[in-house]
């Protein structure tokens, strides 16, 4: 898009080629387009730089609208919830690194009892940020263990708790029905203000992920989102949809998988990022 | 659904005598649409909607009573004939074992496939042993051991202070010394752009030469499915893909995405958390599915 291109059709569908390319979805992508033609005939607008400059700026609004800022008051639940293989429980092993950074006392919970070597893995990370672990056995009432995960967390003063659950498809009725189920345990047995739930998304999931955030959101009232693998070579256009019609912020995202690869969200880096 | 919107667009046309190339193209739109909403990738769609378009303005379309019948015919027609044919065979070698090599993007269900697999093939009589080449994610190992136990399938493992090179050499020499006549190979999740992980995939691969080089896509993956899957060919020639998490509700238009950039069969579909759900690949189920 270099200077003194002028502003044609060819110009906006290379710009909508960008955005689907991205994963922002058609319909989406139409209405981001639309608005930013409408603002550029207001603002008579005659150079391509500046066509592209507003696209970027409706996209930062949509990120940015409603923005509220995510405070961890202590004590606090983070319920990280998604389908399988996004990055659940690697995004709790950085989580855990950041709030043990920030002098907090961190409680994991493997409420993960369903796969194979799940309790296991979350151990590891458990271990590599020296906090304690809250686990049954394999097989065992998923819900049950947040129970005891809350129990231990309010007698050891815990002021973070990252319960980590199942990889589960929001299509599948009954695996919905036990996060339900945890969800419940958690806000009976924990104040209800201080629960968020994160819903952990692929960057490289397609329009798909805006159905799981729906259901998911209905499910357990998810409160943010987590984009992780953003150091592939996948945008994540999807959150933008999320955001636009949802309303859920993203609150971190996940650039590698190491302890340390978890950044806060940055939605001016993000709208940079979309269009290199 | 697409044939839905098919159908009212010609219906509106139909008034106005003969079908005209703006007619289809007006049609196509939908197609695009459709195709795009179902993660098929932007450059494949358009190829895709050139190719329709060009077959629709045939004169069977045009002077048909029943436009949108034979517009969706062709979409599908085209659809299915793209996905490749029905056989899913796994290339034995005939000298046994015959190795097959598990790749792909982090989480995209390569461990839990690599079981599915080795149960698959020892039902079909074959004596499968799994291999432990993931040394680097958090009890990766201690998973794939479940899996082999769960399905009485020996793990062959030298911990994770050994390099995947090494264990994969092991392993095949292991499986010749003990007659196991099929070596699965699981591999870490990496990032196709990250070189030295993607060289050691190719340094597995010249020191094993496996018979099959098996691709391990989520069939939920959008736009980028693409550069994945041609870096991955591009590195290593890839013998085929497999497709898992299609018991969810993603329409998966990854498959056609994938099979248009790299030309490999997708030989099995995998369609559940249990060890037992994957199945041979149905080309038009596949584009029905897509179509939505
Ligand atoms: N490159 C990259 N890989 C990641 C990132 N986050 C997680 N991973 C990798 O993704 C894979 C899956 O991560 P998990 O944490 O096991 O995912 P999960 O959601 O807990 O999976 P299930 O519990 O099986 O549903 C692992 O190989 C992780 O190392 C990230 O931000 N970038
Ligand atoms: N619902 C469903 N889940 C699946 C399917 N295949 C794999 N999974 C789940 O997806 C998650 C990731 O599977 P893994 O086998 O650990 O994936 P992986 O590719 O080995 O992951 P890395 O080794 O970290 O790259 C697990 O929760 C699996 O149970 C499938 O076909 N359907
Ligand atoms: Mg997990
Ligand atoms: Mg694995």
């Amino acid at each position: 898009l270099s200077l003194g291109r002028k502003i044609d059709d060819e110009l906006f569908e290379e710009l909508e080629e960008i955005l689907i390319l991205a994963d922002v979805g058609v319909v989406t992508t139409e209405k981001i387009i639309e608005n930013m033609k409408i603002k550029a005939k207001e603002q008579k607008i005659k150079e391509a730089d500046k066509i592209k400059d507003l696209l970027a700026e409706e996209i930062y609004n949509i990120m940015e609208v409603n923005e509220r800022p995510f405070n961890i008051t202590s004590p606090t639940l983070i319920l990280i919830v998604g389908v399988n293989g996004v990055g659940k429980t690697t995004t709790i092993g950085k989580l855990a690194n950041k709030y043990k950074n920030e002098g907090k006392k961190v409680l994991l919970v493997a409420a993960d009892t369903f796969r194979a070597a799940a309790i296991d893995q979350l151990e590891v990370w458990a271990g590599r940020n020296n906090c304690e672990i809250i686990k049954h056995e394999e097989g065992s009432d998923p819900a049950s263990v947040v129970f005891d995960g809350i129990k231990a967390a309010k007698a050891r003063g815990a002021d973070i708790i990252l319960c980590d659950t199942a990889g589960r498809l929001h299509n599948k009725k009954n695996l919905m029905e036990e996060l339900k189920k945890i969800y419940r345990v958690a806000q009976r047995e924990f104040d209800n203000a201080n629960i968020e739930t994160l819903l952990v998304l692929d960057a490289t999931t397609g329009q798909n992920a805006v159905q799981q955030a729906k259901i998911f959101k209905e499910a357990v009232n998810v409160t943010g989102i987590i984009l992780t693998k953003l150091d592939g070579t996948a945008k994540g256009g999807i959150v933008i949809s999320i955001k636009s019609e949802l309303d859920i912020p993203v609150r971190f995202i996940g650039v590698g998988e190491g302890i340390d690869d978890l950044q806060e969200f940055d939605s001016e880096k993000f709208v940079r990022a979309l269009f290199e | 659904s697409l044939t839905g919107k098919l159908q009212d667009i010609f219906k509106k046309l139909r008034g106005k005598g003969k079908l005209s190339e703006k007619d289809v193209k007006e049609a196509m739109k939908e197609v695009k649409i459709a195709l795009l909403e179902a993660d098929v990738n932007f450059k494949v769609v358009k190829e895709f909607i050139n190719t329709v378009t060009e077959k629709s303005l045939g004169q069977e379309v045009m002077e048909s009573l029943t436009p949108a019948q034979h517009v969706i015919k062709i979409v599908n027609d085209e659809l299915t004939a793209l996905m490749g044919s029905k056989e899913s065979k796994i290339n034995f070698s005939d000298k046994p074992p015959t190795i097959i090599m598990m790749v792909g993007l982090q989480g995209s269900g390569k461990t839990t496939t690599s079981g599915k697999l080795a149960n698959y093939l020892k039902s079909k009589g074959k004596n499968p042993i799994l291999v432990a080449c993931d040394v680097y994610r958090p009890a990766a190992i201690k998973q794939l051991q479940v899996v082999g136990s769960s399905i009485n399938v020996p793990v062959f493992s030298m911990g994770d202070k050994t390099t995947p090179v090494d264990i994969a050499k092991g392993a095949v020499d292991f499986a010749k010394n003990n007659n196991y006549n099929v070596v699965i190979i699981d591999t870490a999740g990496r990032l196709h752009i990250d070189e030295e992980l993607m060289d050691e995939l190719k340094n597995i691969k010249d020191a094993v030469n496996p018979n099959e080089i098996l691709l391990v896509v989520d069939a939920m993956t959008g736009q980028d499915v693409v550069n994945v899957a041609e870096s991955f060919n591009e590195k290593l020639d890839i013998d085929g893909v497999i497709l898992t998490k299609l018991d969810g509700d993603t329409r998966g238009g990854a498959a056609l995405s994938v099979k248009a950039v790299t030309h490999k069969p997708i030989k099995f579909i995998a369609s559940g958390e249990k060890l037992t759900d994957i199945e041979v690949f149905h080309p038009d189920r596949m584009a029905s599915r897509i179509l939505g």
